[in-house]
């Protein structure tokens, strides 16, 4: 699971059972209180319901494999929407694919107007403190802006991932790996193992192991790093910075480095191209993968930060054969002079080799540079989606929002 | 070593919620995806709003609406634009 949190957004994207929309009000209340934020459904913000009111609200999924696992509001498409519905007003929910088949469900709402009064009884005033937010339907907006210039979001949901390959991601294999670079290199600085954007904040770690004769599994890693990297003590005490000059890294994002160096993520924003590139990444134990991307927007020649948005990407991947799923998502600056779209998702779809996967291309309209299928630098980019190696494309489906465009195209191994 | 251009993101750690972490019963899969935006674009904030938005909200306090969500905070990669959270069920 992952968070991002940027000055004016949040993403949040949770595997498993977890129950997200559980935490929505509060996000929006923490946006009030903390982050100053316009509240419109109370008259203080010392009302346990006063929270922020958002600009505009997502919230996807793809079709669970084990729906009665899922609790609270997330046992059912319907139920989800019920909740969404309740908490906003205007949004719209969508399905798109086949139904008897991997679909994928989207809640949007229109961009935020000023929120009219609660509708519910108990609201009679505006401060009526019902923690429910109006947002009616219609384009009026309290922003004169439009959705982040040139850009737009790629996600990537693949599933049936090739057994073989999906090994990378057992804590057992990753350790055998990890100890025979270290047989190769008995002394080698971390850095040398997780070239590319793995390494550790430009702090060279070494690793000592004390591996037992029966498995690889058992070894135990005690790696150091001597960077800045500051330790971040438990949630119940404040984050602080480590309190002595070496501050260890942990067993899960050593191997975690070493799994995204082996199976090919490191290089989808190379260091070559991206110097400044981050990655965060932790193996589960007994397997499992999640890894996060920062890639700052590289320099120009003259030093100044360039005006183009950073990238991030975000990785989980769930490698058991009965139900193997790996997801990928991006954002990609339109108008980037780094990776074409296609060539991204060609890159992550050989890193897992999936039965079968879906694309969602989220553009804002206004990107021009990112050429949405109807503009002609689109056109060529939008060909180039059709085609992925070894792959034939299924199904292909537009919706046209106000100010979005939503491309969704789902492929299957030729 | 060398040390990290400016523009490097940092990494924090969160020892304490790793070293209880057990994922032996976690279940991945497919995820809940929910993205909220407060403002079109980070330099098009509301009045009121701090400087920074969203990313002037220290990181201890999300940890509240994290655990309503059953997550747990593993590591922190912040960045001038923005600040990655990985997370644990």
């Amino acid at each position: 699971s992952s968070m991002f949190v940027f000055p004016h957004k949040l993403i949040l994207k949770t595997c498993g059972t977890t129950t997200l929309l559980l935490g929505l009000h509060r996000l929006l209340r923490i946006a009030a209180q903390h982050a100053g934020f316009p509240f419109h459904n109370a008259t203080s913000l010392d009302d346990i319901h006063a929270a922020a009111t958002p600009w505009r609200v997502f919230y996807s999924r793809k079709n669970f494999l084990f729906p009665d696992k899922q609790q609270g509001p997330h046992r059912s498409w319907k139920q989800e929407v019920k909740y969404l519905d309740d908490m906003f007003e205007g949004g719209s929910a969508y399905m798109v694919g086949k139904m008897n088949g991997d679909h994928w469900y989207l809640y949007i709402t229109s961009p935020q107007a000023p929120l009219t009064p609660p509708r519910t009884p108990e609201g009679k005033t505006p401060s009526g403190a019902t923690g429910r937010f109006r947002i009616p339907t219609g384009r009026t907006s309290c922003f004169d802006g439009s959705p982040g210039s040139n850009d737009e979001t790629l996600e990537i949901l693949m599933t049936d991932l090739d057994p073989e390959n999906a090994k990378k991601f057992y804590l057992e294999n990753a350790s055998a790996v990890a100890s025979s670079r270290l047989s190769a290199y008995p002394q080698e600085s971390w850095q040398g193992a997780a070239k590319g954007i793995g390494d550790l904040s430009g702090s060279t770690a070494t690793i000592k192991t004390t591996s037992t004769e029966d498995s690889a599994s058992d070894e135990i890693f005690d790696v150091f790093s001597n960077g800045s990297d500051s330790d971040l003590h438990g949630a119940d005490t404040p984050m602080s910075e480590c309190p002595d000059p070496e501050c260890s890294t942990t067993e899960g994002h050593a191997l975690g480095t070493v799994v995204s160096d082996v199976c090919g993520l490191s290089d989808v924003y190379p260091t070559s191209k991206y110097p400044d590139a981050r990655i965060d990444s932790y193996l589960f134990s007994p397997c499992g993968f999640s890894a996060n991307g920062i890639v700052p927007s590289p320099q120009n020649a003259d030093g100044q930060a360039n005006t183009k948005a950073p990238h991030y990407f975000t990785v989980h991947v769930t490698p058991e054969p009965v139900c193997s799923f790996a997801s990928f998502e991006t954002n990609v600056p339109g108008g980037q002079n780094g990776r074409e779209t296609s060539e991204i998702v060609e890159h992550v779809v050989d890193i897992f080799k999936p039965g079968r996967f879906s694309v969602t291309l989220f553009e804002a309209k206004t990107s021009e540079a990112s050429g949405g299928d109807d503009n002609p630098t689109g056109v060529g980019r939008s060909k180039r989606m059709e085609k992925i190696k070894g792959y034939r494309r299924i199904d292909r489906i537009v919706h046209d929002f106000d100010d979005y465009e939503l491309v969704f195209r789902f492929f299957e191994r030729e | 070593t060398f040390s990290p251009s400016e523009g490097t993101p940092h990494l924090t750690i969160n020892h304490d919620v790793i070293a209880d972490l057990d994922s032996t019963n976690a279940f991945e899969g497919p995820e809940k995806l929910l993205e909220v935006w407060f403002a079109p674009s980070p330099d098009a904030l509301p009045a009121g709003a701090k400087p920074n938005g969203l990313k002037a909200v220290a990181s201890d306090t999300w940890v509240g609406m994290l655990d309503m969500v059953n997550c747990k905070i593993l590591s922190v990669l912040d960045s001038e634009h923005m600040d990655a959270y990985l997370l644990s069920e």
